[in-house]
């Protein structure tokens, strides 16, 4: 399903998205 | 939960630099040079947020996005 794999890589890049402003926030990579 | 909001609210603030309350696109691409994502990718952060897609990343959406990432992450 297209749908459900655009999802999936949207998910993944919200999480780096978070996850690089955790980084940010915190100092820590 | 309280942590949660908080930390929404300070990444919010991170991306809604002149206090507006709201995130533009401009906003989002502004982030280029300060966290390790692609223009294309912080493109994709702003379309998958912006559940509306009226172009405006409101502190709601913002939250639910923020929400849905803690709750299928282990959170430190």
């Amino acid at each position: 399903d297209p749908n459900m794999k655009a999802g999936a890589a949207n998910e993944g890049v919200l999480a780096s998205f978070f996850n690089s402003l955790l980084s940010k926030k915190t100092g820590s990579p | 939960q309280n942590t949660i909001q908080e930390k929404t609210h300070e990444f919010f603030q991170m991306c809604d630099i002149k206090d507006k309350g709201y995130i533009t696109r401009q906003d989002m691409q502004r982030l280029n040079g300060e966290l390790p994502l692609s223009p294309e990718e912080l493109e994709r952060v702003f379309d998958t947020l912006d559940s509306d897609a009226n172009g405006y990343l409101t502190f709601e959406e913002f939250s639910l996005g923020f929400s849905s990432f803690v709750s299928g992450q282990t959170f430190p």
